[in-house]
């Protein structure tokens, strides 16, 4: 049951916003999305304890002033796309920094 | 996670890896390659996750191979104190894509993820184009605290790291080193290719329940370069 994954092409040319527009809009993503939105839930919420979710709010507030360009853009970009909350999309970035030690 | 660094007979750097995390099934319907282009040029390949923007497996062409193995070490206010306090901290997946982009070969790669500050601890793999460009750094949040080389010229043809310093044993629960090396070294130098290194990183155990993918990577054969699902 191996299989290869997709390959797509990400133009660093474009808007940080745009950058993963090609993956995210393919149809077959599109389809999981539904999917996705409740498995990032479950995901989120095994990985933060409750208590600290506002604290993402604070975070996502003013994204660009705590992270590196173009990480920003390209989660906006994403959470737009999905329709997938920001604050779960930074999460999710911020997974290893939160649970490595 | 399991990441290898292999040098063939011929002098080829091979680097594979396979990526252990749970929620697997989430993980896997959403695993992808992208290729990071400028006028129409790829400066960088990575495997991720859709919504990942950061990079846990990744090659900048004719340069470096990087993979990251998650390091647990100290608690989990040492790395909220680290992004707190130190400024300069950078998160591990940003700083890998960062060095991808920007970080034109093999030296200048393990410097920039040997000495960046970071927030959690981790440990980096990295392969290069030339003969004997193989490393794993082994990282605290501040600093390298050590940076293993491969040594062709006295036997050390390959680097091995799973999620423990390769200084001390591994635990008999989670000792996915001794059955990875053993394949390794029963395959040979002579041997070693992206077949045979896909081939040691699917052997029992070394291949578990929570690997997402395995990748095959080579920076001197940048076409090499594959990401398989893996449904074990």
């Amino acid at each position: 049951r191996d299989a290869p994954v997709k390959r797509y092409v990400v133009d660093l040319d474009t808007a940080p916003e745009e950058h993963f527009l090609p993956i995210c809009q393919d149809p077959d993503i599109q389809a999981m999305i539904p999917m996705l939105k409740k498995d990032v839930k479950d995901m989120i919420t095994s990985l933060v304890p409750e208590e600290a979710l506002p604290l993402l709010d604070v975070l996502t507030s003013d994204l660009d002033q705590y992270l590196p360009h173009p990480f920003a853009g390209e989660m906006r970009g994403i959470a737009n796309c999905t329709g997938i909350n920001l604050g779960e999309i930074v999460t999710l970035n911020l997974a290893y920094d939160l649970t490595a030690f | 996670c399991t990441s290898i660094v292999a040098q063939d007979s011929k002098g080829t750097i091979w680097h594979g890896r396979n990526l252990d995390y749970g929620f697997g099934d989430f993980l896997r319907n959403i695993t992808v390659m992208a290729d990071f282009q400028t006028k129409g040029q790829t400066l960088y390949t990575t495997t991720t996750y859709l919504g990942y923007v950061g990079a846990l497996t990744g090659q900048r062409p004719n340069g470096f191979t990087v993979s990251v193995d998650e390091r647990d070490q100290g608690a989990w206010w040492m790395n909220a104190l680290e992004a707190l306090l130190n400024r300069q901290a950078s998160l591990m997946s940003f700083l890998v894509r960062e060095t991808l982009a920007e970080a034109d070969s093999y030296d200048v790669a393990i410097e920039r993820l040997a000495y960046t500050p970071l927030i959690a601890p981790v440990y980096f793999i990295v392969g290069g184009a030339n003969v004997a460009e193989g490393a794993v750094i082994t990282r605290d949040r501040t600093s390298a605290l050590d940076i293993w080389t491969m040594n062709p010229a006295q036997g050390r043809w390959y680097v091995l790291e799973t999620n423990y310093d390769h200084w001390e044993e591994p635990p008999a629960h989670d000792d996915r080193r001794t059955p990875g090396m053993k394949a390794m070294n029963t395959t040979g130098q002579d041997a070693i290719n992206a077949s045979s290194m896909f081939q040691v990183l699917s052997v029992p155990k070394v291949l578990n329940r929570h690997t997402t993918y395995t990748a095959i990577m080579s920076a001197a054969q940048p076409q090499v370069y594959n990401t398989w699902v893996r449904w074990p």
